[in-house]
């Protein structure tokens, strides 16, 4: 563990506080983009399968925070597409979340590590994960503003992914540790960013809104 | 060795 992988689950942590706080409490998902969420839960199921084959006693951190990352996505969509249903955004939600997970499911068997079940199941989270974002970005951009807590909750969520590449450069340096697959997708994952990581330095960090077109 | 295909991060 270094000090980057830690920030990282930590911002990730945080990223799922923020936006379950902000549903919570102002018992709305408006702004909130579920099918972004539905995908980030089928991340977490994928690739922490393990837990559910041989469920062994939560010995360590790793564990628990699986399990923390597993329920907290699940509640956030239960409360997405139940709990607060009538303030889900469903007409502005509008990507096609298939255009998403059929090319990472596709890419998943055509390049990973070892052609087995659990394995092109990790990729898949991999490669799904890289582009989960994008429904939310797709919802700002078709309403053209961000609540000021939901962009508190990208930047922690983009904060994660892009700690986590400090990370792989710290780890190839000092553990000769390469994954590959793992670098390429949050590389990919993190440019998906740029552009919103853009607007909330030179705006929300001045205490202004995110309003596109910017 | 095998590159275990243990993934250790989250």
């Amino acid at each position: 563990m270094n000090i980057f992988r830690l920030f990282g689950d930590l911002s990730h942590l945080a990223a799922i506080a923020i936006l379950l706080l902000k549903i919570w409490k102002t018992r709305s998902c408006a702004g909130v983009s579920g099918k972004t969420q539905l995908l980030f839960a089928v991340c977490f199921i994928t690739r922490y399968i393990d837990l559910f084959l041989h469920f062994v006693s939560l010995y360590n951190t790793e564990k628990v925070m699986k399990l923390i990352y597993i329920s907290a996505s699940v509640f956030t969509c239960y409360l997405i597409f139940f709990k607060f249903k009538a303030t889900y955004d469903g007409n502005h939600d509008s990507m096609r979340a298939e255009f998403l997970i059929v090319p990472a499911a596709g890419l998943a068997c055509l390049i990973n590590t070892k052609f087995d079940a659990i394995e092109i199941l990790w990729t898949f989270s991999i490669y799904l994960e890289a582009v989960a974002i994008l429904p939310q970005l797709f919802l700002i951009s078709k309403t053209g503003e961000a609540e000021t807590i939901t962009s508190h909750y990208l930047f922690a969520q983009g904060s994660y992914r892009a700690l986590y590449i400090l990370n792989w450069i710290y780890r190839y340096h000092y553990e000769s540790h390469v994954d590959t697959i793992a670098i390429v997708a949050g590389v990919v994952q993190t440019i998906l960013y740029c552009d919103f990581f853009y607007l909330y330095i030179t705006k929300v960090v001045k205490g202004q809104k995110i309003v596109l077109p910017a | 060795s095998q590159k275990s295909a243990e993934h250790d991060e989250l």
